[in-house]
């Protein structure tokens, strides 16, 4: 699974996402990734895209219940991707990368490792695979 | 911050012992997506034309599963996902079990634009596809002989599962992306 989302110098934010699907999936079988709010999700909130075990990720809403916490519990991107990845999915699950509606970047995952990279106005440049590295 | 841009290639079990090669690859193929976005968002572009051309160049990118590169199905073929969302107006638009469509982004966004729906399914999304100017390509244009290994694995191994054992056990140690 591929994704990306973006803040652009108007406010807008925006999410995309795109898949192969899983290795030998099942005739008709479908993930997270086309559900609006499941695996993508943008709203006046934040932008989200999300990898991983799609049925878990649908499960839990994520993409939509990450911009929701923020907005109903008036919580930081980071406090809410901490509440999907670590209070609502198991680990090993998913990872989500997101930017919020001030151009706060949060990418985080409780798999091994995550393919991301960011990139701001101001220079700070993240690309990464592994947790620490 | 006048501008920013997330992007990932999937997560999962990522061996830390990859070859430097093959690193060096990923790490590649991250920056020229990163870059991509950079030069629309700089020049005053918008989020989601920056979403929809990173995207784009992960789906043409041969090591990540979306477009060239996606894995197979159980029989054999590659059957792709796509979705885009406009934080502005809540417009979307998403594909699934898309078999001909070179670059599936475009088409959620096309769905998303052009159409008063937001989700086409299998054949649905070919004739949606067909409506519309963009590329098609045979669904060989998808294979790449590194998932063609990992799915001959692959179904060895859901072979071997016995009774007692879950098939969501054996998804969750092998799920990637």
């Amino acid at each position: 699974t591929v994704g990306a989302v973006a803040y652009d110098s108007k406010g807008n934010l925006a999410a995309a996402t795109s898949t192969g699907g899983m290795t030998n999936k099942q005739f008709g079988r479908v993930g997270d990734v086309p559900i609006i709010g499941s695996g993508t999700f943008a709203n006046h909130i934040a932008a989200i895209s999300a990898t991983g075990w799609g049925e878990q990720i649908m499960r839990n809403v994520s993409a939509n219940t990450i911009a929701n916490y923020m907005e109903f519990k008036e919580a930081s991107l980071d406090e809410a991707m901490d509440f999907i990845l670590n209070e609502r999915l198991d680990p090993g699950d998913a990872g989500f990368v997101a930017v919020d509606h001030q151009g706060n970047i949060s990418m985080k995952m409780n798999t091994t490792g995550m393919f991301r990279a960011s990139l701001n106005s101001n220079g700070d440049r993240t690309v990464m695979i592994w947790e620490d590295e | 911050v006048d501008w920013a841009i997330a992007l990932h290639g999937g997560a999962g079990t990522i061996s830390q012992d990859l070859p430097d090669s093959v690193k060096q690859e990923y790490y590649e193929g991250l920056e020229q997506a990163l870059r991509t976005g950079e030069l629309i968002l700089r020049d005053g572009g918008s989020a989601l034309d920056a979403v929809e051309h990173v995207v784009r160049s992960l789906e043409d990118n041969p090591r990540f599963n979306a477009g060239r590169g996606a894995v197979f199905t159980k029989e054999g073929k590659h059957e792709l996902d796509a979705a885009i969302m406009d934080g502005s107006t809540l417009g979307a638009g998403a594909l699934t079990g898309l078999t001909t469509v070179k670059n599936p982004i475009s088409l959620a966004r096309k769905v998303m634009t052009d159409s008063p729906h937001i989700l086409f399914s299998g054949e649905g999304a070919e004739t949606y596809a067909d409506e519309t100017d963009v590329e098609r390509v045979d669904n060989d244009h998808f294979h790449t002989e590194r998932r063609y290994e990992q799915w001959q694995r692959a179904q060895e191994e859901a072979r071997a599962i016995t009774p007692e054992e879950s098939i969501h056990d054996w998804i969750k140690d092998t799920k990637f992306g």
